[in-house]
């Protein structure tokens, strides 16, 4: 028995009803920044493989709680970031064969869960890439626009974010920075943030993004577009006392 | 809803901290003489047992160390509380004979990563700094 004689400190014995554990998760759940139970996803099938943007931030996660410098590639905004969102669009556009040049693909993202308050150290879109066979061994621009303002009948306004230069052969995550777009979105984000690719050639020529091996809303699960936004938490980690 | 522990799971995790105070395996403390000394003990929240899996993605729980005893710097309401010390004060609500009341102010804190899906299923990685304990005023 060791130290049995020490009989233990006795601690107030306060009972919690049924309703207060409830109560008290919900507590928990928000010293600990976690929302309310997420919309209920459907389990992942045994064939069906983890989304990109899941297997993207579990990379990120390991590399933030590792920060012995153990493995994995270098995350440059990590350091800064105390949250790190990711984003799956939710509506994708496409201007692209059959119609009039330019070609373009559009993609839209629900902003709405940004915690009010926040300062952004980062923002990008990820989108794959597939080896392009036509044209082959050709230098291919790829530029990314924020939709500033849709209009029905006219082009809408549009704001430069990024430009990447590489080979039609090339495969791999691209990744456009969009972090100038965050001083639109985060004052209203309550609107969409509409974000748009184009595609050209070193002649100058519009391509179709698909054509060029630029993976949409077709991609596998595991390649699917998405956007990441690296915040800094602005909220006091010292909470009044109640 | 919180599933209540098992009575067998409560009574590991008692049995566990309990031989922490009797054994004085990992715990260290002082207190002056005949008092009950200020003991440093593990406590591990466990998101598989708040049943919060669905949606928390990593990691499955997380340590931190809390004070049972008398204390050179106790906490008092006119405190500001970390975030630790609000937590540790939630779960003992939760298992008061289990968890004892928030007693010291923490001098060295550290920061835990959460993984998880928010409403929209939208993946999100949080930092919350000053929130494990891993030394109190009388330590």
């Amino acid at each position: 028995g060791g130290h049995l004689s020490r009989a233990p400190h006795v601690f107030p014995q306060r009972r919690l009803g049924v309703r207060e554990p409830r109560d008290v998760q919900r507590e928990i759940r928000e010293v600990l920044g976690l929302p309310g139970r997420p919309r209920s996803r459907a389990p992942l099938g045994a064939a069906q493989q983890p989304a990109s943007a899941p297997l993207f931030m579990l990379d990120l996660y390991r590399a933030m709680t590792d920060d012995s410098g153990g493995g994995g590639p270098p995350q440059p905004h990590l350091d800064r970031a105390d949250l790190i969102m990711s984003f799956v669009n939710i509506v994708e556009r496409d201007r692209t064969l059959g119609s009039q040049e330019p070609h373009w693909k559009e993609f839209h993202f629900d902003l709405t869960q940004i915690p009010a308050g926040e300062a952004v150290t980062a923002a990008e879109f990820r989108i794959y890439k597939e080896p392009s066979i036509h044209p082959l061994n050709t230098t291919l621009h790829i530029s990314m626009f924020e939709v500033v303002q849709e209009h029905s009948n006219r082009e809408s306004d549009l704001f430069f974010l990024d430009l990447q230069t590489l080979r039609s052969e090339d495969e791999g995550w691209l990744v456009l920075d969009i972090t100038a777009a965050s001083d639109r979105w985060l004052p209203n984000h309550h609107r969409d943030l509409g974000l748009r690719l184009y595609v050209e050639t070193a002649d100058g020529h519009s391509m179709d993004p698909g054509l060029a091996g630029l993976l949409g809303r077709q991609a596998p699960h595991s390649r699917q577009p998405f956007m990441v936004g690296f915040f800094r938490a602005s909220r006091s980690s010292v909470r009044t006392p109640r | 809803t919180a599933r209540p522990l098992k009575k067998q799971q409560l009574n590991h995790i008692n049995q566990l901290l309990h031989s922490n105070t009797y054994l004085g395996i990992s715990d260290d403390g002082h207190g002056s003489h005949g008092r009950e000394v200020c003991r440093r003990h593990e406590l591990y929240v466990s998101f598989r047992d708040l049943g919060w899996l669905d949606s928390v993605i990593a990691p499955q729980g997380y340590s931190a160390y809390y004070c049972a005893g008398e204390c050179i710097y106790p906490l008092n309401s006119c405190m500001n509380s970390t975030n630790h010390a609000t937590m540790q004060a939630l779960v003992h609500l939760m298992k008061p004979d289990v968890i004892p009341k928030v007693c010291c102010v923490p001098t060295e804190l550290s920061a835990i990563s959460l993984l998880y899906y928010d409403r929209n299923n939208n993946v999100i990685l949080r930092r919350e700094r000053n929130m494990v304990v891993q030394a109190c005023g009388c330590h």
